[in-house]
């Protein structure tokens, strides 16, 4: 048998928001430590890897390793219909071709059980190797997903240029051409709205602007966002879930013909 | 102009 409970039933909801327009179904792999998930967009373009640790969930409980096939597009659906402050338990009965999922209000006035069919899934797996990157920006999540957004305005890549001095977005298309420039803070009252970056070597890599607006779905989730970089390496777009875990999203670069 | 990568060819499968 598989159960989790998380008393802020939103956050799990959050990550399936997260993650649901870059992959429609995905094998959630659940051990004693903890749910992970490893998924590639259906263009082979993009990788996403969540964790979240068993440790972070109010109770947890995992007899045997399990592989859930689970479409994230029914799953987001049962989600909306959570209350913002509902508890949400997951299950999984032995021998049952089905997840659970429970809501029950703060007052525990209102109880509600919804069961999604699990689906066989091929899954591949890629290994992600560790890596020193050249570049690291931590900037605020909302920053990026604006920036995101205003950069596919002007056309289908972003050049994102880092320094030890500030990091530089640029995009240009048939419409003309842009670019934003945020300096590393050097003053900041809170934590969450500073722009910092730990840099080895400077970078310049190009993206398709199309899947970091799909990888902000995730922001949401977390005041602050990770990019690090190195040249010719895929591009670790990093967003904390509280203190249990974390989605990783993995782009590859364009590369000059 | 600008060729978009895979990212298999970065990760190797398993």
């Amino acid at each position: 048998m598989f159960e989790a409970r998380l008393a802020q039933g939103s956050i799990f909801a959050k990550v399936i928001e997260g993650l649901r327009e870059l992959v429609t179904e995905a094998t959630w792999e659940c051990s004693g430590n903890g749910i992970t998930l490893q998924a590639m967009d259906s263009s082979h373009v993009a990788l996403v890897s969540l964790v979240l640790r068993s440790d972070g969930f109010e109770t947890y409980r995992c007899d045997r390793n399990m592989s859930l096939g689970i479409s994230l597009t029914s799953m987001s659906k049962v989600l909306k219909m959570m209350g913002k402050d509902d508890t949400l338990t997951i299950r999984v009965n032995d021998d049952s071709d089905a997840i659970v999922l429970s809501m029950e209000s703060q007052n525990q006035e209102e109880f509600a059980e919804y069961e999604l069919r699990l689906m066989d899934l091929d899954s591949e797996h890629l290994g992600i190797p560790d890596t020193d990157y050249s570049c690291v920006v931590k900037m605020p999540s909302t920053k990026f997903s604006r920036i995101c957004r205003d950069m596919a305005i002007l056309g289908d890549s972003v050049t994102i240029c880092s320094t030890k001095d500030g990091v530089k977005f640029g995009a240009k298309g048939d419409v003309g051409q842009g670019s934003i420039r945020l300096n590393q803070s050097t003053n900041v009252d809170k934590e969450e709205d500073a722009v910092s970056i730990e840099l080895r070597e400077a970078v310049a890599l190009t993206f398709a602007v199309r899947y970091l607006n799909m990888f902000c779905k995730a922001a949401p989730l977390s005041n602050q966002v990770n990019l690090s970089m190195s040249e010719d390496t895929p591009l670790m777009c990093e967003f904390k879930v509280g203190d249990m875990g974390h989605i990783r999203f993995y782009l590859a670069p364009k590369i000059e013909d | 102009y600008y060729f978009q990568s895979e990212i298999a060819y970065y990760f190797l499968y398993y």
